[in-house]
């Protein structure tokens, strides 16, 4: 553990705490997109798969199933609870256009052709594009809420962070992953147009809006 | 699978 790894995995905990706090503070998951949200609990769910079969630490088996429960609890809440409220109209990207060619990319591309690690694969890869529709449902409507940004902002610079740490890693305990690790800076690099209206707007106290 | 490594990271 080093404090990339750490700042990053709080920075991704904190994300999902304000994901959560914006649908139950305001009764209303407008302008979340459910397709991305679907896709993390994909994510955690192909990944973490490991719960069963080995254990690392505490720390890794509380966070894991801390993720995997809040995500089938946006679910939840999304498509259960505040179902009325949730913006179908805008959350128009095609999911299929992106488990498909990663499923098979996953096939194709892995550490080891075993059904764990394909699964695991899997996950790296459709972690990296998995907020494709919430950023196309932004760029649809124009704009987030502020408190959406910033839920934004929190799970983009959790994937930074962690290019830190494997930068960290690398040098100072010769580990590289390298599908972790090309996978998580395409991941980055997705967000990097948010970030800049995050940091232009967001920080100077205005609410995120698209240029037209 | 002896270069095999566990998946630690989150």
């Amino acid at each position: 553990m080093n404090v990339f790894r750490l700042t990053g995995d709080i920075a991704h905990l904190l994300a999902i705490i304000l994901l959560l706090m914006k649908i139950w503070k305001t009764r209303s998951c407008a302008g979340v997109s459910g397709k991305s949200q679907m896709m993390f609990a994909l994510v955690f769910t192909t990944r973490y798969l490991d719960l069963i079969t080995n254990f690392i630490s505490l720390y890794n088996t509380t966070m894991k199933m801390i993720f995997i429960a809040s995500s089938y609890g946006t679910l939840y809440l999304m498509f259960l609870k505040f179902r009325a409220t949730y913006d179908s109209n805008h959350d128009t990207f095609r999911m299929e256009f992106l488990v498909v060619p990663v499923a098979g990319l996953s096939f194709l591309v892995n550490h080891d052709f075993s059904p764990l690690e394909i699964l695991w694969t899997f996950s790296i890869y459709l972690e990296s594009v998995a907020i494709l529709p919430q950023l196309f449902m932004i760029s649809k409507t124009g704009e987030a809420e502020t408190i959406t940004s910033h839920y934004l902002f929190a799970l983009g610079s959790y994937r930074a962070l962690y290019i830190l740490n494997w930068v960290y890693r690398f040098y100072f305990e010769g580990f590289f992953d390298l599908i972790a690790v090309v996978a998580g800076c395409v991941q980055t690099v997705l967000y990097c147009d948010f970030f800049y209206l995050y940091i232009t707007k967001v920080w100077k106290g205005k609410k995120l809006t698209l240029p037209a | 699978m002896e270069e095999e490594q566990e998946h630690d990271e989150l």
